[in-house]
């Protein structure tokens, strides 16, 4: 079971499309998987048409211990693929988490008790755009870090300060955590901004930015609002056929490995 | 001195985007303006160009109670505009705010010594992308709190938990905070899901939503590669006169109350 934390502190940058469509493509090649919404924003819950009303036990109640994370576990329309759903009650964990012992470790703990029944072969987590207590616990609980980045130049600026964070969290918490990658998103080719950011993006982290680059496509943004991924969605637009070949690229790096 | 949070949980909205070019829009009118850069990625540091190396004293030292705000408060290139910077100490101030004491009036505390001779007319108050100590501190601090919204769908579902975080702290905090208005940003009329989106918000919030739309324009993505407000580094492309509508609505609203 690999665990991925999908983060970028960056607000807007497609953590949650990527968290959301990167999954539905993993568990489209008969591989199990399960997201865990840590936003309080919900984003990720909604994408798969989860109500607020079916959230009765969430990521918040997991994370304090109020709850076992199979009590928390729903499934999604895409066959294999399960969800930890997120309320606004998350909001107020980091000032709960504050004062609580091992509180970068609560995640962590909570992932061992994933019944091995499940089967899982990736955990994907949904981070909040801050490095809050929230987005460290997600990175002490996990393998390795994606990083979706939007090729302006705001994202650019904030690159520097989250690989810091992650060797941070590398050197205190967790020995293994690795930078799965970066994968650029929301890209259109005719903005020479976004070409000077992927150029220099590759220039400063080379192999470790995905080749697969997902293109700016409006489906990609309707489906959400369909309660579908865009993969269900429309899986012949160009953002769906990019997020199936970032699955592919993915697989294939970690079977190298 | 009219004091104006710009917030919004959801990331990557335009925040600010709206803070930078705005307050320059209203100082080019020869009103005197301030913006406090309250977001850990300093980004609207950055976006007036100014050099990590130039932050001595920052937002962290200003909020925590290290130092006074004069002494903070640093000249931009825009005549009649200044900025109290931010650093990424200030990712850590949550936590540090946690155990104090008034911890929800620090930045409120921290106005009152605004020297009466700078004479601002504004304050605009960039937040960080949630709903934590540090937007709360703006909230309470602020006379008004103006969203700039997405027209996408997930940035929609967060309008609600916006408007009932901002009721909160007008009963908790602060009876006199009233919502500015929402604007709508990086707008592209060709989309249907943004005018279907811009559609729902003008029937829900009626006379709240500004007048004037600021479009989708790369050159306002470009402008902070350069250190620059759009409206400096390019007056009259669509984004900027946008944004100078929108001073003007902005000010003409305030002086009909
Ligand atoms: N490839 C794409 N093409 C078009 N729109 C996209 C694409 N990826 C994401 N979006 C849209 O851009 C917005 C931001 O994406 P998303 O919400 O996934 O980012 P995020 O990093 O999770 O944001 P937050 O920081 O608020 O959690 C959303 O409205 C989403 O629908
Ligand atoms: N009108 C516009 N046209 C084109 N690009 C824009 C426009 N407004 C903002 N942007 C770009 O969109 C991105 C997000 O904007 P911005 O950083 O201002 O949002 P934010 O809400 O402050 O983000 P965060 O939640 O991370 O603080 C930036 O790269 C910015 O340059
Ligand atoms: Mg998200
Ligand atoms: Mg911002």
């Amino acid at each position: 079971m690999q665990i991925i934390s999908v983060a970028n502190q960056k607000g807007g940058v497609g953590k949650t499309t990527t968290t959301i469509n990167l999954a539905t493509a993993i568990a489209a090649i008969r591989k199990r998987v399960l997201i865990i919404d840590l936003d309080p924003q919900g984003n990720a819950s909604t994408g798969f048409g989860i109500e607020r009303t079916d959230r009765e036990i969430s990521s918040y109640d997991v994370v304090l211990g109020a709850a076992p994370i199979d009590a928390a576990i729903l499934p999604t329309e895409v066959p294999g693929l399960d969800i930890v759903p997120s309320t606004v009650d998350l909001s107020g964990a980091d000032l709960e988490l504050a004062d609580l012992p091992e509180r970068n470790y609560r995640l962590k703990k909570a992932f061992e008790k994933i019944p091995a029944a499940k089967n899982y072969d990736y955990v994907l987590i949904d981070c909040p755009p801050s490095l809050s207590l929230l987005t460290i616990n997600a990175l002490v609980a996990s393998d390795s870090v994606l990083v979706p980045l939007q090729c302006e130049f705001f994202a650019l600026e904030g690159l520097s300060l989250l690989l810091k964070t992650i060797e941070r969290v590398r050197d205190a918490f967790n020995p293994t955590l690795e930078m799965n990658g970066v994968v650029l998103t929301m890209f259109d080719g005719r903005n020479n901004l976004a070409v000077q950011v992927a150029a220099d993006v590759r220039d400063y982290l080379g192999d470790k930015v995905y080749k697969t680059v997902i293109p700016r496509n409006v489906r990609v943004s309707e489906a959400p609002s369909h309660g579908l991924p865009a993969i269900l969605y429309d899986h012949r637009c160009s953002g769906s056929r990019a997020y199936i070949n970032l699955a592919g690229e993915l697989l294939r790096r970690d079977r190298r490995k």
